[in-house]
């Protein structure tokens, strides 16, 4: 039984990324087995993490090349977390699956060969709504978004909610909305506070109560290739990524 | 005599449009004429400026439709600042010019046709290497690279250049590098003196002495849809842009 989530926002710089990686680590620590799926050309999460992102074995590779995806998984400093990496090469893999015949299901195949490996796969996409996101969402069983307490955040909601209509429409009936997980909360901010509120009022219980802060801590950790929990354990940015772990599983696993 | 630059880097949330807008705005108080282009489905730009996003009159209709660009541009509050305004459909842009003959140059044809009307054009693109972004660069005299002083945002450094190069060999032999400009600096981060050092050890004298501070107005403004200077003219933030502008000028007209 594998849960596969896509972490989505085509805003840039939300803390797709750091979720993914911080997340996915917190997830872990409460003895769940995760794989990250890198899905970004700029393979942040990979870097993130501590492993280079020029490899020939890459994401490129599984979905351009067709390359087992069981063979590119790698390990991380946590036991129970693994990454598929990306790398730079990805930049081209849009336009090179552009004319292939089911382009958007690529990734959902590449899973298929490794369902029930894992408790949950986490997927970090680029900041875009286009195909390499949509594999993301095509191969998913739900899509948790990280959204930033901020004015143009809240502009780009509408946009997303009808991508993520149209790939149930058209690719993936089954998608859900696994829940949205405010970040970057900066508490000097009133707008932060009004932009929560109306989050809120929009998405009601699939906001998750969980806060994740501003913190120095999450921006310093992938400087040293590490999750904020193996970095700085003490820090309000680990303690708040354990807790929205902890909400993450029940809701997921209905406790 | 006009000088067009754009405000490129791949990666999110960076500042882009953040600068695009009151860059923009501290050059147009400055006395001089200066029109944004947002080239941005998201159309942050545009919405933070006050301008609806939706409307039939867009960069979309000038790109796809062939639209006088002459047409669509609308005033700011702001006398010496204009906007040719993005629009949602923008989205569907490089799908839809992915086959035509020379796609990359149609923005640059379109600002052909009002050269000399503004001292001054910023081009805002989306965080992505792609279409748009290309069309961007292949129109411009220069590129400004807004650069957020941490760790992820060192490592696409490279591929940004990369891109420049090819711009330059393929498309736009005479692009320069206008210069890089820091933002969203954090004063608590040891993390961010590192990165700025770094940027200056590599670029050198292209990187701005100014450098623009994290500054909760900064992200309020928007949402009144209003440049800082008009928002609260005596924060940081304004500050810091008007100090950027003043070098940028005095760059950009070898004063
Ligand atoms: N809670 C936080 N506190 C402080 N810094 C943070 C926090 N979350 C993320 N950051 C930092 O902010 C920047 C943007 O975050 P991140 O890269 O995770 O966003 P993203 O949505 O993945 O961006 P992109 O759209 O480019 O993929 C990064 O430098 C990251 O280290
Ligand atoms: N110096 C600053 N201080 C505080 N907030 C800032 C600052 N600069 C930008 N912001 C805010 O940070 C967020 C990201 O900035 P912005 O949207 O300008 O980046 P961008 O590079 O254009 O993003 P994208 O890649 O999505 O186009 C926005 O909510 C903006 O209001
Ligand atoms: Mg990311
Ligand atoms: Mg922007």
């Amino acid at each position: 039984m594998t849960r596969i989530v896509a972490l989505a926002n085509q805003k840039g710089g939300v803390g797709k990324t750091t979720t993914a990686i911080n997340l996915g680590a917190s997830v872990a620590a409460c003895e769940r087995s995760v794989l990250i799926i890198d899905l970004d050309p700029q393979a942040n999460a990979t870097s993130g993490l501590g492993l280079p992102k020029n490899e020939e074995q890459s994401m490129y590779s599984v979905l351009v090349d067709g390359q087992s995806i069981a063979e590119i998984i790698r390990e991380t400093e946590l036991p129970a977390l693994s990454i598929a990496p990306s790398s730079v090469d990805l930049v081209g893999a849009e336009l090179e699956l552009g004319g292939t015949e089911r382009r958007e299901f690529r990734l959902r195949e590449a899973l298929a060969t490794i369902y029930g490996k894992f408790d949950y796969i986490f997927i970090d996409s680029p900041p875009s709504l286009s195909l390499l996101t949509i594999n993301g969402l095509t191969a998913a069983d739900s899509v948790l978004v990280p959204m930033q307490c901020e004015y143009f955040a809240i502009e780009g909601v509408a946009q997303l909610l009808n991508t993520i209509e149209r790939v149930r429409e058209g690719l993936n009936p089954a998608l859900e909305i696994e829940g949205i997980a405010l970040t970057m909360y900066d508490e000097r901010m009133n707008l932060a506070r009004q932009v929560a509120d109306e989050v809120r009022n929009h998405f009601g219980e699939k906001v998750y109560k969980t806060i994740i802060p501003r913190n120095v801590r999450l921006g310093e950790a992938p400087s040293f290739g590490k999750p904020i929990i193996l970095y700085d354990i003490r820090s309000r940015g680990s303690e708040s990524y354990v807790n929205l772990a902890k909400e993450f599983i029940a809701r997921a696993e209905n406790i």
